[in-house]
C-alpha cells in the first residue's frame, strides 16, 4: 500500500492526468489508474515524497536499497527524463510504455541503445562495452581471465560495428538487433499487456475510485 | 548457455537490473 490514496497523488509534483499518459503511451486509462497503485508503493517505500528515489528503485527491483546496478542504474536514468534525480508519475509511465508488448520495435530499439550508451556520446564505445561485461560478470559472480573478455568484447565489435571505426553508432545497432533480435527481448513485459487482468486489486480500486 | 557462446550484448542482457518485471513482483 503506498503512502497517498490515489486522489491525493494529484497534488505529487509531477502527476500528470491519466488520459493525457494514455494518449501518448501504449497504456490505456485504466491501464495507467491501475499503475498509480504501483508506483505510489515504490514512490513511498523510504521518502515518502510520492517520487521515485534511486534507493526506492534499487528497492522494487532488488528487494535491497543498497544494492548498486549499472543497468538499474541505467534505467533509472533514462526514465529520469527531467534528470533532477527522481522519476515522478508521467515518467514511470511513459518510460514503463517502452517495455509494452505493444509499444514500436523501433521504439525498443533505441532505448536498449541508449541504455548501453552509458557516457550519452551517441555511440557504443568499446570501452563501453567492456565495462558493461564487466559489471555483469562481477554481478553474476563469474571469473574469466582478462584475455577471454577481451575476444567476447572484439568478437562483438568485429560483428556490430561494420563500418570498423571503432564504435558501434545507432544504424550499426539496428542492423545487429535484427540479426540478433533475442538482445531486445528484455525490453518487452508481457505483464504490460494486460495489467488490469494481471493485477486485479489495481482494478478494484480504480473502479471504486471511478464511482466515487 | 555459456557465456563464451553469447555474444558481449546477449551476455549483458541477462542482467538482473534489466529485469524490470521484478518490479511487479509483490
Amino acid at each position: 500500500m503506498g503512502c497517498f490514496a490515489s486522489k491525493s497523488l494529484k497534488r505529487v509534483p509531477g502527476y500528470e492526468e491519466p488520459t493525457l499518459l494514455a494518449a501518448e503511451t501504449a497504456f490505456s486509462v485504466s491501464e495507467v489508474e491501475a499503475l498509480f497503485e504501483l508506483f505510489n508503493k515504490i514512490s513511498c517505500s523510504i521518502i515518502r515524497d510520492g517520487l521515485i528515489h534511486k534507493e526506492e528503485f534499487q528497492l522494487a527491483l532488488f528487494r535491497n536499497q543498497k544494492r548498486r546496478n549499472l543497468f538499474a542504474d541505467r534505467v533509472f536514468d533514462l526514465f529520469d527524463y527531467k534528470r533532477n534525480g527522481v522519476i515522478e508519475f508521467g515518467e514511470f509511465i511513459r518510460g514503463l510504455s517502452v517495455f509494452h508488448p505493444n509499444a514500436s520495435y523501433d521504439s525498443k530499439v533505441s532505448f536498449a541503445y541508449r541504455l548501453y550508451d552509458l557516457r550519452n556520446t551517441g555511440f557504443i564505445e568499446r570501452e563501453e562495452l567492456k565495462e558493461m561485461v564487466l559489471a555483469l560478470l562481477h554481478e553474476s559472480d563469474l571469473v574469466l581471465s582478462e584475455d577471454l573478455i577481451e575476444l567476447i568484447v572484439d568478437k562483438t565489435f568485429s560483428e556490430a560495428d561494420s563500418n570498423g571505426d571503432g564504435k558501434i553508432d545507432l544504424e550499426e545497432w539496428k542492423e545487429f538487433v535484427s540479426k540478433n533480435p533475442s538482445l531486445i527481448r528484455n525490453m518487452t513485459l508481457p505483464y504490460l499487456k494486460d495489467i488490469t487482468g494481471a493485477f486485479p486489486s489495481f482494478v478494484e480500486q480504480s473502479e471504486v475510485e471511478e464511482s466515487e | 548457455a555459456s557465456p563464451l557462446t553469447m555474444n558481449a550484448f546477449q551476455l549483458i542482457s541477462t542482467s538482473q537490473g534489466l529485469n524490470l518485471g521484478s518490479l511487479f513482483e509483490k
